[in-house]
This record gives structure tokens, sequence and C-alpha cells, in this order.
């Protein structure tokens, strides 16, 4: 029941021995320690109630209630370590597993989630999160981008151009995250690069979640006159990556810039049985 | 003969937000992923000429597009192959190839015929080998790789066994979590 870590030149990560999951992350090379654990949950679709008829669905994003429930509270994990990678397999039900991984040289700490197919069979439809809670204390303030361009500072409970009744505390704080999402305490800063545009939110202060995925059984009633209930092989499952980095705050920019063009612009493979013949363009 | 026309026209009709966030209906979900297929195909074509020009050497290439689900059935039958690394980046990278292979030992070569560290790494909870090797590619420009099978099986074929096995009696009766 030791602690697991893996680690390379610039990163550690070590997992709880017994829960398995995330547990602290480390950036060897600024001398920068952060408690943050990583764990899946999922938030019960609301199918309406007295204050609104509204169902979450293709549009709407309206969980029953507030707090997530946990996918599992611990993962039974499996541990790959050669020269070329290490990687934490970690195994949360029978639809949620991750793989957490570090390359050698790499800045930043892979996450390559499956999700699916979400089961629904409780009539209960789910809409999956990755949370990453830490004890940062970021004042209500995180930062998503725009497009994959400008940075947008968002605070909780709050618009900059209007007065806001909030009446959605978790719907109402979610954001569009195209490649990515931070927060940070003026020293230190947790990012996270998605592979694709998500729903994020930090729900409360040194917290992040992006949602990965969802399952519904009811249409909101908002034009598409159908439920979010995907039922052919191809869209059950879903996986992604999320690209986490730790840095001092200002030079953090530096670091998630450079990853994301490599993400958006990343390497093609093809392959061939290597018998070709001469080519000329003649 | 290629052509990239079809998938640029899929990709402005994949604009619209109901092609990313769920919003339209299944048939039209279903249509939207025909297009891009259908759009994808010419591309191939297109993409196979520009490598044959570029390297000199015309091959069959092969586009592994399942390889996030760790298939490509070339790669995981064939002895020796090809391994073309096309970086759109402005600068050079060095990026970790992976490749699902049968359980072999692969020697893989660079560019200029040195041998390069690899690894054969068996994916817990399946039978899938992956070929793993770091590859240098120059910006806006391509690398190949050599890959040949050599005698001999995978030493890591393997399964790890699993650090944590829970039963679902333990989950009711306690609220601490501890290993079994």
């Amino acid at each position: 029941s030791r602690v697991l870590t893996i680690q390379n030149e610039y990163i550690s990560a070590s997992f709880d021995p017994d829960t398995g999951l995330l547990v602290e992350m480390k950036n060897l090379e600024q001398d920068l320690l952060l408690p943050v654990r990583q764990a899946f949950y999922w938030y019960n679709a609301s199918t309406g109630n007295t204050l609104s008829s509204q169902a979450s669905g293709a549009y709407i994003f309206r969980p029953s209630r507030q707090t997530p429930l946990f996918i599992s509270r611990w993962a039974q994990t499996r541990l790959v370590k050669t020269a070329l990678v290490q990687e934490v397999h970690q195994n949360f039900s029978a639809w949620c597993s991750q793989v957490v991984r570090l390359y050698p040289g790499q800045r930043h700490l892979e996450l390559e989630w499956t999700v699916g197919p979400i089961p629904v069979g409780d009539d209960w439809g789910k809409e999956v999160i990755s949370r990453f809670d830490t004890a940062l204390e970021t004042k209500g303030l995180f930062y998503t981008d725009s497009n994959g361009r400008e940075i947008l500072e968002r605070r909780r409970d709050y618009r900059p151009t209007w007065k806001l009744n909030q009446t959605e505390p978790v719907a109402g704080n979610y954001y569009p995250v195209n490649t990515r999402i931070y927060i940070t305490d003026g020293n230190m800063q947790l990012t996270v690069l998605t592979d694709r545009s998500q729903g994020g939110s930090s729900l409360s202060d040194g917290s992040i979640e992006l949602m990965v995925h969802r399952r519904l059984l009811r249409d909101d009633d908002r034009g598409v006159g159908e439920p979010l209930l995907e039922t052919s092989e191809s869209g059950l499952w879903v996986r992604g990556r999320h690209l986490v980095l730790l840095d001092k705050a200002r030079t953090a920019a530096v670091g998630h810039r450079l990853q994301a063009e490599k993400e958006l612009l990343a390497p093609q493979l093809v392959l061939a049985r290597g018998s070709g013949t001469p080519y000329h363009l003649e | 003969s290629g052509d990239s026309a079809p998938l640029n026209e899929a990709m402005a009709v994949l604009q619209h937000h109901d092609a990313v966030s769920g919003t339209s209906k299944q048939h039209v979900a279903n249509d939207y992923a025909r297009q891009l297929a259908a759009g994808w195909e010419p591309c191939e074509v297109l993409l196979s000429n520009a490598l044959a020009r570029l390297s000199g050497s015309k091959e069959e290439f092969t586009f592994c597009r399942n390889l996030n689900t760790s298939q490509c059935p070339l790669s995981q039958t064939s002895k020796s192959f090809q391994v073309t690394v096309y970086n759109p980046l402005g600068r050079k990278v060095n990026w970790m190839v992976r490749l699902p292979v049968s359980k072999h030992m692969f020697l893989v070569k660079d560019p200029s015929g040195a041998v390069v560290p690899s690894d054969v790494v068996t994916m817990p909870s399946s039978d899938i080998q992956e070929l793993l090797f770091s590859a240098s590619v120059p910006a806006l420009g391509f690398s190949i790789y050599s890959v040949t099978q050599v005698p001999g099986r995978s030493p890591r074929a393997d399964r790890p066994e699993p650090r944590f096995q829970k039963s679902l009696s333990w989950i009711k009766s306690s609220s601490r979590v501890r290993p079994s």
C-alpha cells in the first residue's frame, strides 16, 4: 500500500495508496507542490421541479442537485513503467476509466479518460464530470478561453455587465471551455488543456471541473425534439484527454500556450509497408 | 486524384453548433459524420500524392483512423513497415509514436538509419501491445522511421496484477476507504 508515484525530470504525480486517486502533483523544475485530488462524478439531470419545469437536455444543462455523485470513491489501478512511458491505469467502474501518463521530457500530466456507455437503467439522466480539487485560494475566480484566443476571467455568481440573480448555482456558473481552463492563487497556477470543446467551471475555490459526457432521458423542449440519448455504438463511448500543467502564475502562459499549439497541430502518422517504387513527378 | 474540397466543405458545414454540441437530432448528427467521412477519403489520396512527391517514393499509404482505440491492421500484422510522421507545426517537435503491434519485439530506425530506443508495452486489461518510440520531426516537415520485427516475443507480454481489489460488500459496509 505504498504511495504510487510516476515521475519524469519535470513532473511528479502521486496517487493515494488506498483510493488509487491522483492526490498530488509536483513541478520539479520550479519546486512547486500542489495537493490535487481528481475524480469523476455525475450530476443527476433534472426532469423539472416545482420552480421550473425545465428539464436537462441537449441545449440545457440543469442538474437536479448542486452536489454531484461519485462514480466511484476509489479506482482499481495498474501501473505500467518503462523507459519510454509511465502510466497509471485507473478503473473507476464498468463505464469509467482513465490512464494518467507521463513521457520523458513532458512538462504536463496527461489524463486520457474513457467514459461510457453511461448506464441509465435507473431512469436517471447523467452528466459526467472530471473534477480537480485543490486548496488554492482562488477567491471565486477562474479563467476560460474564448474560441482558443482571449482568456476571460470568470467570477462565480457574477456577470460583468448586469446584476445577476443566480437561480442555477451549477449550470449558471458553467462556461464554454474551448481549449483551456485554469485557476490561480496568484503564485501557483493549475491549467487543464482540453482536446475538444467542453463545459467547465470552478464551483468552489481551488476546484476545476469539466463535463466529459452526458446521457439524458428527457427532451429540454428547446427545439431538438428528442432527448440526448445516443443509442448507436459510436456515440456511447467517449475518449478524450486532459493535459494538466502546474506552473508559477507569472510563467504559466508560456507553458500552456506552447502545449496547446502542439495539441492543435499535432503530428500526423501515415504508415506504409515499405516496398514502394521510386516516384517522379513527370 | 486527391481532393481536399469535400473536406473543406464538410468542415464549413460543421461550423454549426449542432455539429459539436449535441444539439442536433440523431439523423442530422449521422449526416454530419457521413459528410466528414466522405470528405476525408479524397484527402487521404491527396496526402499520399504529396508524400510520394516529397519523399520520392510511391507507397501504398495507410491511414490508421482508429488509433485512439489501438486499432491499426497494418502495424498489427506487418513484420516491417514505415512510419511517416508529419509535423504541421512551425517548430521542431519530439513526439512519442504509439502503434498497436503483434506480440513481438521490434527494431526502430530513424531516417538516418540509426536505431532509436523503443518499447513494446502490454496494455493492462487487454491483450493489446503497443510499440512506443520517440520521433523527432522538423518544422513543417516529416520524418520516416522504419519498424522491423525481430526474433523473440515481447519481454513485457505478462499482464501486471491489479493493485486494488475491493468487494461490493466492503463498499456497502464501510465509509473508510481501504484496500482489501
